[in-house]
């Protein structure tokens, strides 16, 4: 057997079927089964479990697609390629794609039967979800071209030895394995549990029921006009008649914002006066997306924040973020920064929010990648014809951003990344590599999405993403220490 | 262009030496782009990419469990038109063989 590298930190895994990419040929159904008993293969032997939940955000998500269908593994059509799957990750980590274009078979066919077994891929597969690669042993799980599947299926030694050095072997209880073994029938126990809340968090119905135990207030419920002298007893009744009825958006929206609308409850309650009542319950009106946070409010944490795109530009060192930008040199960060990115390279957009990604290139011209589009700058100058599309790049044309771009010091070679795939990119040429996108898998350990890449002048490359940052073992191909460091102590010197 | 022939519509099951170059690099016996540039190069350079390729070839006659031959043999053929998973079988390093 062969461990890829990646593993699951967890064991008790989810998994689900795409909600998009539903088999054309099959029952949906009848799939599931087939592929909750192919997972069962490796529950058996390790201490795996896993539990089919209804969510993209499964660790195993199984589609059936075509052709090309968004990532480096294109199909081919009937026969040849069946399936594939990604190692263990986040994202796109862990997932299975099959081939629709397949002929599925759900049940064991005969040998003299055309078709292919779903079981038997599906478990090769989901050797892959699990952190397993193509074992050279014939007649193994993982070995990598198909071999249809034995009645009473097995899981071979070399695939059980292979998922129980990663995962440990399956604990079993003693008394399970007993087959006389019957549980006693104990009457189920009931639990009271006597829990004393003193939160402020109550239906609010209450709220109304607490004013009038705990205070004589004039508000009188019933009739909001004529102020009430004397409190009336508790009465519990669905709904105020002076609100309106609630509907399911202000219903959950008052049991969860209720507290910061109603500033008698919780902390301030009981002491401050109470506001008139008739309006305070209405929402107030949330900024619309378009419209532009103050200046200042954008300004990031210098100490606490994660980074658009880092660069090394003329020998200092840049770090991005929203619309501003660090400027870090030999005796350290500058004074007065970050300042705006527009006050360097003005000709970038006006509405400027971010930038996705930066790098010098070899010819000391200043790349921007900001949503499709790139912006080339000589200097502080943007060269005349940018920006151009990244179509322009050879770059697909669903692609809607870049996320990281890098001069590799290993082959001096320009890299982009984005999602979960990556290009290699001639500068001479001006375009993409031809076999390209690749997997994000090869750079071990990085993960996919990544925020940004750079080279500095150690010669070393560092991966960014979140808050983090991780030192790239260019030969080995993998990060050097799996936990990342915090950017703000290394780069900001916080 | 001239008009799509019959026998070209058949190239998934004429194995040539594209098709075994295509399959080499898509399952991680040959690293992709390596031989146009061997093609390139003239005298011993071009006879080590030779090597590299009959490699390529030993190397999937091992995993696949064959006669390893270094030839592109019926064997050969039979395993490269086998149905299979779609994943490399040697995850090949991006930095990997410094062209020579």
């Amino acid at each position: 057997f062969a461990k890829q590298g990646e593993m699951w930190k967890h064991t008790n895994l989810t998994w689900s079927m795409s909600s998009r990419l539903i088999p054309s040929q099959l029952n949906l159904h009848e799939t599931r089964h087939v592929l909750a008993r192919a997972l069962d293969v490796w529950e058996q032997a390790s201490r795996l479990t896993f539990t089919e939940v209804n969510s993209d955000e499964a660790d195993i998500v199984v589609s059936f697609a075509r052709r090309n269908h968004g990532d480096a593994y294109p199909f081919d059509g009937r026969g040849s390629i069946l399936a594939h799957a990604f190692f263990p990750g986040s994202g796109r980590g862990g997932d299975a794609h099959f081939d629709d274009d397949e002929l599925w078979l759900l049940q064991p066919k005969n040998d003299d039967e055309e078709g292919t077994s779903l079981f038997a891929v599906a478990a090769h597969e989901f050797g892959h979800s699990l952190g397993l690669s193509h074992s050279s042993v014939k007649g193994a799980l993982m070995f990598p071209w198909y071999q249809g599947i034995q009645p009473n299926f097995v899981l071979p030694e070399d695939d059980r030895h292979g998922i129980q050095d990663m995962y440990g072997p399956k604990v079993k209880k003693k008394w399970a394995d007993n087959p006389n073994y019957r549980p006693i029938q104990t009457p189920p126990t009931t639990t009271t549990t006597t829990t004393t809340t003193t939160t402020t968090r109550r239906p609010y119905i209450h709220y109304h029921d607490r004013h009038h135990t705990n205070h004589r207030h004039d508000y009188n419920p019933r009739n909001p006009e004529k102020p009430n002298y004397y409190p009336t007893p508790p009465t519990y009744y669905p709904i105020p008649p002076h609100h309106p009825r609630p509907t399911p958006e202000t219903t959950t929206r008052s049991v969860t914002n209720r507290p910061a609308r109603y500033p008698n409850v919780g902390h301030e309650y009981p002491s401050h006066p109470r506001p008139n009542y008739p309006n305070h319950n209405v929402p107030k009106a949330k900024p619309s997306p378009t419209v532009r946070p103050t200046p200042s409010s954008d300004i990031p944490d210098t100490c606490n924040t994660s980074y658009d795109a880092v660069a090394l530009i003329r020998g200092e060192l840049f770090i991005f973020k929203n619309r501003y930008h660090w400027r870090i040199g030999s005796q350290g960060r500058y004074p007065q920064y970050p300042i705006e990115i527009s006050r360097m390279w003005s000709g970038l957009p006006k509405d400027l929010t971010h930038v996705d990604a930066v790098y010098e290139r070899p010819d000391k011209k200043i790349a921007f990648f900001v949503g499709r589009k790139l912006y080339l700058f000589d200097s502080q100058y943007l060269v005349r014809g940018y920006p151009k599309p990244l179509t322009h790049l050879g770059l697909p044309e669903s692609l809607e951003k870049i996320d990281a771009a890098m001069v590799w010091g290993h082959n001096d070679k320009t890299y982009f990344y984005s999602g979960t795939m990556y290009w290699k990119f001639d500068e001479e040429e001006g375009r993409v590599e031809l076999d390209y996108p690749r997997d994000m898998s090869m750079w071990k350990g990085v993960g996919y999405n990544i925020d940004s890449v750079f080279q500095w002048r150690d010669g070393k490359t560092y991966f960014f993403k979140g808050k983090g940052f991780w030192k790239f073992n260019d030969l080995h191909m993998r990060v050097e220490h799996e936990r990342q460091l915090p950017s703000a102590t290394f780069w900001m010197k916080c | 262009a001239p008009a799509r022939t019959r026998t070209a519509r058949n190239t998934k099951h004429n194995i040539n030496e594209k098709t075994v170059k295509n399959y080499l690099e898509t399952f991680g016996y040959l690293e992709k782009g390596q031989l146009e540039v061997g093609n390139l190069l003239m005298g011993d350079m071009a006879q080590s990419y030779e090597d590299d390729f009959r490699i390529a070839i030993k190397t999937l006659q091992q995993f696949g469990g064959i006669p390893v031959t270094g030839e592109i043999d019926a064997a050969t053929k039979q395993l490269m038109r086998q149905r299979r998973c779609g994943r490399p079988d040697r995850e090949l390093h991006e930095g990997g063989r410094h062209k020579r």
